[in-house]
């Protein structure tokens, strides 16, 4: 564990906090997109399939459990929760996430580090984590103004794997067996993605403006 | 033979 992916993983949780934060607080989920929640909840659960298999360390399993379960819960609240989902932008929230879905798994089927069931569902998972935020991004766009919880909650979901990316250069640079290519170059598109809203929420942030996408 | 690198990442 290195400074990098503990600041990321910490970053990662703020943003999950900043989430539930929204929607507990406000009892709405306005300007969130369900799809982006449901493609991340795909993505715990088809990455941590080692969950009761593999024992790396008690953090480790806390954290997976943290990320599959709150994932899930705020699937469930803003499909079930009575005053939660009357404020869901079901007619902005449009993207065909399906599609993502389709196009990872064939991606996974043809680049994976190994043919076996959970190399490929984890593969999966890291395709898919890099486009699940295009939902949420294009649902930004549409409605406009952003309000300030759900424009943290994207910004530190992007600079989670902004960290991860300098955890695996330190990571590169100080392992001799350590070879991540799959999730380096998913996590550098990824990141990439953030790129303009990064750029829209410093603007906002430096004039102290509301943070405002260009449709 | 290096063994499977464990996904110790989250």
């Amino acid at each position: 564990m290195n400074i990098f992916r503990l600041a990321g993983d910490m970053t990662h949780l703020m943003s999950i906090l900043v989430l539930l934060l929204k929607i507990y607080a406000t009892k709405s989920c306005s300007g969130i997109s369900l799809k982006t929640q449901e493609l991340y909840a795909l993505v715990f659960l088809t990455r941590y399939l080692d969950l009761f298999t593999d024992f790396i360390s008690v953090y480790n399993t806390v954290m997976k459990l943290v990320f599959i379960g709150s994932s899930l819960a705020i699937v469930w609240c803003m499909r079930m929760h009575r005053t939660v989902k009357r404020s869901y932008d079901g007619q902005l929230d449009t993207f065909r996430h399906y599609f993502l879905v389709a196009a990872c798994f064939l991606s996974a089927l043809i680049v994976h580090e190994k043919f076996t069931f959970q190399e490929i569902f984890w593969a999966f998972s890291i395709y898919l984590e890099a486009v699940a935020i295009l939902p949420q991004l294009v649902l930004l766009q549409r409605s406009g103004n952003v309000d300030n919880l759900t424009g943290q909650y994207v910004f530190f979901l992007g600079a989670y794997r902004a960290l991860y990316i300098l955890n695996w250069i330190y990571r590169y640079f100080t392992e001799q067996h350590f070879s991540r290519w799959i999730a380096c170059i998913s996590g550098l598109v990824q990141t990439a993605l953030y790129a303009d809203f990064f750029y829209y929420y410093f603007i906002s942030w430096k004039n102290n403006s509301k943070l405002q996408l260009p449709a | 033979v290096q063994d499977q690198v464990s996904k110790d990442e989250l």
